[in-house]
């Protein structure tokens, strides 16, 4: 249907996956969970560090466009990390783990962590 | 995001899901996408949580962030979790957390600790179910016998609704979207009759990774939000993810 809602009758033979809605497999990992905390995600962030700055950029922008200025992100770096220890464990220590490893500021990796549960207004 | 258990006719369960996100966050008019949506898809990783050398859990998850929302734990169970959308919703939960009062658990943590530490289906419902939330949420749940398979819908406090596969009264599949199963989808986004519509159609004896990847490619449940796809199966230890696109014509959500 070439008009809004664009609805389709039901596709077969799409598996195994390929064509124009196929964008690749998802690369495999393995976290480590008898590591500390902190260093479970090291390989990771090392090879997703340029897509996660550019994600939390983005964030940040709409933040910037929604509350109208810098302000709301100077609290998120300036006072989110502080409440940084309320968090559960393992979570708080690899969200560090994260920053370090990202060289992104603690309370911007927080803000990605949370982005979920905010956005469900 | 639409998620869906399913169970064959030999009694084997199939948990799949696409996972959207992004809805209204930054609109590129030259590409036709959703910003947040397009910087997330390279950000997607699938990840195998050892420990003692021996896999925990597999999920489908994004690098930078430790919560989960799609993950199977060896023979035990499955579970995805989709956004539930209300006025009472997590900012609120978010505030109060920042506020001092701190009850409520964090949705994709929780999911996380279910994944690394539910022994059976049943832990896993009882904790879903009655953990209070700083949001609300679908729980998307299956297990590893025949049967084992519910959506639980949650507020932030309670439990609104626990909807359970029911063979015998031919509810062979549970499928969630993003609206509660007991009424009817906002008009401009119903992914659930078009989902339903291809599962009935391809009938339970048909049922598999491949005919459930057919009905999560078929418009509007393909979407512009749509980042990826994973399917997954308990009792064949079966865990497969795919990244998506929907390119134009095609829904925005």
């Amino acid at each position: 249907q070439d008009v809004p809602p664009y609805t389709e009758d039901c596709r077969s033979g799409t598996y195994p996956p390929s064509g124009p809605t196929y964008q690749g497999n998802i690369p495999w990992y393995t976290v480590n969970l008898d590591q500390a905390p902190r260093e479970r995600w090291q390989k990771i962030i090392a090879d997703k560090k340029q897509p996660l700055t550019a994600m939390i950029q983005q964030i940040k922008d709409l933040v910037k466009f929604f509350f109208h200025g810098e302000k709301l992100i100077d609290l998120v770096d300036t006072k989110l990390p502080a409440l940084l220890g309320n968090l559960p464990p393992p979570f708080d220590e690899e969200m560090k783990g994260i920053a370090e490893a990202s060289g992104l500021p603690l309370g911007e990796v927080m803000l990605f962590n949370i982005f979920y549960e905010v956005f469900t207004v | 995001c639409t998620s869906v258990v399913a169970e064959d006719t030999s009694g084997k369960l199939i948990h799949a899901r696409n996972m959207d996100f992004g809805l209204f966050l930054g609109w590129d008019v030259k590409n036709n996408s959703w910003m947040v949506t397009e910087l997330l898809r390279p950000l997607a990783v699938n990840v195998n949580f050892q420990r003692n050398n021996k896999t925990v859990f597999l999920s489908t998850s994004f690098a930078g962030y430790v919560g989960m929302l799609t993950g199977l734990k060896p023979g035990v169970l499955t579970l995805t979790m989709n956004e539930r959308f209300s006025l009472d919703g997590g900012y609120i939960g978010v505030l109060e957390w920042i506020l001092g009062i701190r009850q409520g658990a964090w949705m994709s943590f929780l999911t996380r600790s279910v994944l690394e530490n539910a022994t059976s289906y049943d832990e896993a419902k009882t904790l879903l179910s009655k953990t209070v939330l700083l949001a609300p949420a679908y729980f998307i749940l299956g297990g590893n016998k025949s049967g084992e398979a519910c959506v639980i819908t949650r507020s932030r406090q309670s439990c609104l609704d626990i909807w359970e596969l029911d063979i015998q009264k031919g509810q062979w599949y549970v499928l969630e979207t993003n609206y509660d199963h007991w009424k009817p989808p906002l008009p401009i986004d119903n992914r659930r009759a078009p989902a339903m519509k291809c599962l009935n159609r391809t009938t339970q004896k048909n049922i598999s990774f491949a005919t459930i990847y057919d009905m999560l490619s078929t418009k509007p449940v393909l979407n512009k939000l749509t980042t990826y796809t994973t399917l997954m199966s308990v009792s064949e230890s079966k865990f497969e993810a795919y990244l998506r696109d929907c390119p134009h014509p095609c829904m925005p959500w």
